[in-house]
């Protein structure tokens, strides 16, 4: 299996190749991408790997367009993954309005909230569902991805109800720790790692 | 210079290493790091050696809580840097409002937006002002972080005032790539670069 890490490298790559690709770049280098993204060329080259059955040549390296199309197939950009979010306050209503996900293959079909003033209303052509239809919706709609945006004291009960309707992976930005079986995977958001990196530079 | 990979890894060896110290556990070893954050083991040590200057004791490790503190030390945790924002719409508000930030030494303490209607709110204790205060404001209080959410296309021009305005750290939520001279450092924030990560563990 991939570790997350490789994961969170390729989606830096596809945008700097989109770059190049972009300036009329036909071909492309390890050693570039390397340089470029403050990487170790060693690892860019093992990363590649996953993605592609093609070894670079020697000195000219990727077809820039070919590599591009290789990564977002290895992601999965090209096939649309339903979710639905759970909590429509101020950033579920940011995520919902967000049009970078749907270049990325997210579409949100569907966002539930237990606030009865917030039900019945539209965001982009999303309807915001009672939480009691949680479970007849995603099972009709074969949603296996949940996307967790409620206060953090409220997170563990929202994961119990999704995984009874069958949700396999859930994006977590409530922070804490989630209890899930083993089949289900989280992936936990957690914007204050970003803000490390940003007050390091201001030292 | 420590690069960006080194410093994203290390909250998370803050959060585990907390973990950690809640349970009790009075050492800990650059191995058990690697093994629970299914990292490279050579990795983890070179990261550690950025934030401390004890080495590690062969079969023991590190003391928990000492490190802890030497991580928090490097990534400035204990020392309150003052950010603006700029935008105070659904993502603005979700910002404003999350109480993570505080633990990590970072304190929104004034935002901007160019809507009339939302000039003179508080977002928990957070005034909302007018662009037309950014420079005085920023100057007054000597803030060198903006934290930007306002649309893409609007964002240029944003950064273009407040590097006018002494800034010298940009954490950009807008989906485009900022311009600014090499002394600004911009953080380029994507949470679809998160959603790869999940959308690959449905394939
Ligand atoms: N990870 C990060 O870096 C980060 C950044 C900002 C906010 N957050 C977190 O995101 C979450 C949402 O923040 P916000 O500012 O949008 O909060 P908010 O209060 O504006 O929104 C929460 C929404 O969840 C709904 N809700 C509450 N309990 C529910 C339940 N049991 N079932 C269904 N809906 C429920 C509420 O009705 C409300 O609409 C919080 O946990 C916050 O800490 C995280
Ligand atoms: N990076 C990500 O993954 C991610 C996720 C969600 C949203 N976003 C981005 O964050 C930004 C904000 O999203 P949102 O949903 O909160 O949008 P929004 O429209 O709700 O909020 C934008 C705010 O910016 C203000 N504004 C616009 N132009 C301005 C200017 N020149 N000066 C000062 N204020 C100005 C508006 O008055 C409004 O209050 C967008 O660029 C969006 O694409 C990014």
């Amino acid at each position: 299996r991939i570790s997350i890490h490789t994961l969170k490298r390729l989606p830096r790559y596809h945008q700097y190749l989109l770059e190049q690709q972009h300036s009329g770049v036909q071909k492309v280098s390890a050693k570039q991408i390397a340089l470029a993204l403050e990487l170790n060329e060693v690892q860019v080259r093992k990363d590649i790997q996953y993605v592609t059955k093609s070894p670079g040549k020697p000195k000219t390296g990727h077809i820039t367009s070919t590599l591009v199309y290789e990564i977002e197939t290895f992601l999965g950009y090209h096939q649309t993954n339903h979710a639905c979010l759970i909590g429509v306050g101020h950033l579920g209503k940011a995520l919902l309005n967000y049009e970078g996900f749907l270049e990325k293959g997210l579409e949100i079909s569907v966002a539930f909230d237990k606030d009865e003033t917030k039900i019945d209303q539209s965001i982009k052509q999303i309807k915001v569902l009672p939480m009691s239809q949680l479970r007849p919706i995603c099972n009709r709609l074969k949603i296996q991805l949940a996307i967790i945006t409620v206060p953090s004291e409220q997170a563990q009960e929202v994961t119990d109800l999704l995984i009874e309707s069958g949700i396999k992976a859930i994006w977590n930005f409530a922070p804490t720790t989630l209890v899930v079986p083993s089949d289900v995977f989280v992936y936990q958001e957690d914007l204050s790692i970003s803000f490390s990196v940003v007050s390091h530079h201001l030292q």
